[in-house]
């Protein structure tokens, strides 16, 4: 699994 | 986006606009710590300042920026407009105490050691402690009012689907975080003393009051 570059969670 | 994601955000919409409407009606903002409250509005600032850098989607934009104008919106209410009603005998958290570690530890564990990447990660590590004043102030209260507990269901239901929804984007999306995910946790494990409370006392009618 690739870890997290761009934040699109709020 | 998948259905706890989803669900999640509405229910962080609705514990913001309950405890908004709970002051606004009631005029008064007893029961309620405005230092977590001035956390919840730091959390926000520091984690959505990419608004200025990245767009992502008009409904990841639009949440923000109600996000953001809600908890600033609520530290005005609490701290001016009915400051008289403010309880700050019992709003006696040192959050000091929480900021300073969190920063540090924002500096060391992060994802990468860039301006905006830090202060994402510090509102991460923030908001899973930011509801500690609240819980102090009503074990020192020994009381909550019931809209005030329903603004605390919702507020930790958000974090525990949003936990939900991580093990989808591990399954289905091969995503994972694992700043968000531990401190997913962490803020949610506070939860829990609360939930039991919750369930066993406020969802039968009673009152949420602590054996003194």
């Amino acid at each position: 699994a690739d870890e997290a570059a761009a934040h699109d969670e709020l | 986006m998948n259905v706890f994601r989803l669900t999640g955000d509405l229910s962080h919409l609705a514990a913001i606009i309950i405890l908004l409407l709970k002051i606004w009606k009631s005029r008064s903002c007893a029961g309620i710590s405005g230092k977590s409250q001035i956390l919840f509005a730091i959390v926000f600032t520091t984690r959505y300042l990419d608004l200025l850098t990245s767009f992502i989607s008009i409904y990841n934009t639009s949440m923000k920026v109600i996000y953001i104008g809600c908890a600033y919106a609520t530290v005005y209410l609490i701290y001016m407009k009915f400051r008289a009603t403010y309880d700050g005998n019992h709003d006696s958290f040192r959050v000091e105490f929480l900021v300073v570690p969190v920063g540090g530890l924002a500096v060391l564990v992060n994802h990468d050691f860039s301006f905006l990447e830090i202060l994402w990660t510090f509102s991460i590590y923030l908001e899973s402690v930011a509801i500690l004043p609240q819980l102090f102030m009503i074990s020192k209260t020994g009381e909550a009012e019931t809209i005030t507990t329903h603004y605390l269901f919702c507020l930790g239901l958000y974090r525990a689907l949003y936990l939900l929804n991580w093990i989808w984007r591990f399954y289905f999306e091969s995503f994972f975080d694992m700043i968000a995910i531990v401190a997913g946790v962490v803020q949610t494990v506070l939860y829990c003393d609360f939930f039991y409370l919750y369930i066993t006392k406020v969802l039968k009618g009673k009152k949420l009051s602590l054996p003194a």
